[in-house]
C-alpha cells in the first residue's frame, strides 16, 4: 500500500531537503523499501544531494507536469537506490504558466497516479513557499511531514504551515493528514533550542516525532558528495537521529 | 541621494532577513540614516524582527501594490527608528492575481517612486524564490546584496541568483548592480565554512564584503525580542560583524 508524503514548510532552510533525501535513502537502506523522491523545488537540492547532475537534465519534472513526458521517461535511478524525478531552475519558469491552467493544483497528483503503486513510499521535497508547486505536492500527498528548526522565526513559521494545510483541506477539499512535526537543527548547548522544542511539543503533542535532528556539520557536508548522512558519517549523531526518524516513519505505516 | 538595495537569495534560511533588519537598524543607530525597510515576504519575518505585530495589520504592502492605499497610510515607525512597510501571510494570496497584471514587475518601483527620496536607504527583504515579489524587489532596486551561508547547498544557490540578476538586466532591461556578496552563518570551527568562503572569494573577488557574519545563537534569539543584534548582544561577535558590514555599506555609497 503506497504512501505519499510531502516534506513541507514555507520557512527557508529548516531542513526540508536534508530530511526528504535522508528519509528516502534510509527507507531503502534499512527497510528495503521502494522509494520515489519527487523534487518539486526549482533549486533541485534533493536531486543534487542524491548525486544527480541537475544542470545536465534533458527531461525533468516540469515536462511531466506539462504532459510532455511520462514519469518513466524522466525518472532517474540514483546510486542510493532511491528513484528520483528531478528538477532544476527551469521549473521556476513554469510557475506562472502552470498557475494559469485549470486544475493546476492536481497536475502532480495525476502524474503520479499511475506509478505510485510501484513504490512503498513517494516523498515530495517542497520549495520554501506556499505557491502552486507546494500546493501540488500537498494535493498529491496523503500526509505531510513538517521539519521545524530551533529558532524563533522557525517556530513562527508554523502559523503559515497550518494555514496552508487548512486551505488544502477546506478550499481544495483534500483530507491531507499531518504525519508529524520534526524538530531539526537542534543545538543542545543553547537554551533557545530547548525552548523551541518544548513549545513545539506542547503545541503538537503526539504529532511531534520522537527523533530530534541535531545541528552537525556532517549533515551540511554530505550533499557535496551526493550521498546520504548514513554513507558520509555512519556513526555520527546526524545519521543516528535520521535512522531513528526513518524507523518512526515505518512504524507509523505498518 | 537615496539608495535602494534588495536583499535577495532564492536559497532559504541564508540570513536575508537577519541581514536586512540588522543593516537597517545599524544604518539608523550608527550613521543617523533615514531608512525604510520594505518587507515583501509573506512570512513577514523582518517586520516581526523589528517588533511589529504582523497579525494585527489593517493595511500592509499588498494594499500599496494593489493601489488600495498609499505608502504613508501603511508605513510603521518601528521603535528602532527604522520605517517599515510590513507584510503578513495575506501577501501570499496576491501572488497569482498580481502575476496576471500588465506591468506586474514594476508595481513596487512605482509605489516607492514618490517616497524613496525621503530616505537615505530603502532596503527590501525578499522571499526565498524568484517569483513576482522578488522580481518586483529587484526592479525597484539600484543594487542587490546577496547573503550566502557557509554550506554546499548555499554555495550552489549562487547559480540561481546570477541567473535571476541576468534576467532582470536583459529581459527586463533594468541595469541592477551587485552591491556585494555577504558570507553568513560562518562557523570557524569547521573546514566547510572556510572552504565555502574561499570559493565565494575566488568567484566574486572585490564584490565579496570584507565582513563575515558568524553563526551565533544571539542572532537567532534577537527576533524573539523584536530588537536588533546591537540591542540584544551589543558586545558579541554578531553585533560586531554586522556593525562592520554597515560601515562597509556606508563607505560604498558616500
Ligand atoms: N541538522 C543539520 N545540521 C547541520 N546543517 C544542516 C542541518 N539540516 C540542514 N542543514 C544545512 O542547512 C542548510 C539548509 O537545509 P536544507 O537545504 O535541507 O533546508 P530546506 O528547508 O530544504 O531549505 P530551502 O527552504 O532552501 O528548500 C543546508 O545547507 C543543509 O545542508
Ligand atoms: N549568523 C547567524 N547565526 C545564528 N543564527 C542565524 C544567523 N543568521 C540567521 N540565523 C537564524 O537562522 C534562521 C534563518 O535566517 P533568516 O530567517 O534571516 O534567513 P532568510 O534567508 O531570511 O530565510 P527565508 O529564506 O526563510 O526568508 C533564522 O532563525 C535566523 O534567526
Ligand atoms: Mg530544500
Ligand atoms: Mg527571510
Amino acid at each position: 500500500m503506497s504512501k505519499t508524503l510531502a516534506v513541507f514548510n514555507m520557512k527557508g532552510g529548516v531542513g526540508k531537503t536534508t530530511t526528504a533525501y535522508n528519509l528516502a535513502v534510509g527507507l531503502v537502506k534499512f527497510h528495503s523499501a521502494k522509494v520515489l523522491l519527487v523534487d518539486i523545488d526549482p533549486q533541485g537540492n534533493s536531486s543534487v544531494s542524491l548525486g544527480i547532475p541537475i544542470w545536465e537534465l534533458e527531461l525533468q519534472l516540469k515536462d511531466v507536469l506539462q504532459k510532455r513526458a511520462t514519469v518513466d521517461e524522466v525518472v532517474i535511478f540514483s546510486k542510493s537506490g532511491v528513484h528520483v524525478i528531478p528538477s532544476n531552475i527551469l521549473l521556476a519558469e513554469e510557475e506562472i504558466p502552470i498557475s494559469g491552467l485549470p486544475g493546476r493544483e492536481l497536475l502532480l497528483r495525476k502524474a503520479l497516479s499511475n506509478i505510485s503503486n510501484n513504490y512503498d513510499f513517494v516523498l515530495i521535497d517542497c520549495p520554501p513557499n506556499i505557491g502552486v508547486f507546494s500546493v501540488n505536492a500537498l494535493m498529491a500527498s496523503q500526509e505531510v511531514i513538517i521539519p521545524v528548526d530551533m529558532s524563533y522565526l522557525g517556530l513562527l513559521g508554523i502559523n503559515a504551515v497550518e494555514r496552508a494545510i487548512t486551505m488544502v483541506r477546506s478550499a481544495l477539499d483534500h483530507p491531507i493528514e499531518l504525519a508529524g512535526v520534526l524538530g531539526t537543527r537542534f543545538d543542545g548547548r543553547n537554551k533557545l533550542s530547548k525552548e523551541v522544542l518544548s513549545s513545539l511539543e506542547q503545541h503538537f503533542g503526539s504529532k511531534m516525532f520522537q527523533a530530534v535532528i541535531p545541528e552537525t556539520v556532517k549533515l551540511r557536508e554530505a550533499p557535496s558528495y551526493g550521498i546520504s548522512i548514513y554513507d558520509h558519517d555512519p556513526t555520527g549523531a546526524g545519521a543516528q537521529a535520521y535512522e531513528d526518524f526513518v524507523t518512526e516513519i515505518v512504524s507509523q505505516y505498518e
